[in-house]
């Protein structure tokens, strides 16, 4: 575990805990995609199937428990809280699950570090991470209007992957034999996709002024 | 060493 890994995990907790904290307390999920956390939740899935074979530390056994819990209660808040539900924007959060889905689940049958399954469903949750923003960002363009919250959400979001960057750069010159030029590259991709929203981000930020996206 | 599968990180 590196500062920068540690930094990474911190701030993507803290970013599922903002859009939980905003959910539960203003009851509200305006401005949040759904398909997003739908998304995310599959990622979390796909991911940590391991979670009961393979103990690598407490720390990450406990950290995998609370991303899978946490996205799963965002999607029941949205989708079925009585008080939640009535801000969602069902007819603007209209992207397609599978336009994501079935590109990545080609791309990680055909281009994985071990053709097993659980290594393929691990691969196929890198590839759906690193475009699962993409509901969210083109929900925030067609709203405009972006609340407090929901910029710091994405911001954190996009924030922690980078941070993973800075931690696989530092794993690769310290430990010789760490090559995953798979995650290195979805991560990239990823983090690339927020590049935009960063520039706006800081734009808003630096003039003071309400965060807009271009139309 | 071949590209080790085990994944440690989040």
């Amino acid at each position: 575990m590196n500062i920068f890994r540690l930094a990474g995990d911190m701030t993507h907790l803290f970013s599922v805990l903002v859009l939980l904290l905003k959910i539960h307390t203003i009851k509200s999920c305006a401005g949040i995609s759904l398909k997003t956390q739908e998304l995310y939740a599959l990622v979390f899935t796909t991911r940590y199937l391991d979670i009961f074979t393979d103990f690598i530390s407490l720390y990450n056994t406990v950290m995998k428990l609370i991303f899978l819990g946490s996205s799963f209660s965002i999607v029941w808040y949205i989708r079925r809280h009585k008080i939640v539900r009535r801000s969602y924007d069902k007819d603007q959060d209209t992207f397609r699950h599978y336009f994501l889905v079935i590109p990545c689940l080609v791309l990680a049958v055909f281009i994985n570090h071990k053709f097993t399954f659980k290594e393929v469903m691990w691969t196929f949750s890198l590839y759906l991470e690193a475009v699962a923003i993409l509901p969210q960002l083109v929900l925030l363009q067609r709203t405009r209007n972006i609340d407090n919250l929901t910029g710091q959400y994405v911001f954190l979001l996009g924030a922690y992957r980078a941070l993973y960057i800075l931690n696989w750069i530092y794993r690769h010159f310290t430990e010789p034999h760490y090559v995953h030029w798979i995650t290195w590259i979805a991560g990239v991709v990823q983090t690339l996709l927020y590049a935009d929203f960063f520039y706006y981000y800081f734009q808003s930020w630096k003039n003071n002024e309400k965060l807009q996206l271009p139309a | 060493v071949g590209e080790s599968t085990e994944h440690d990180e989040l």
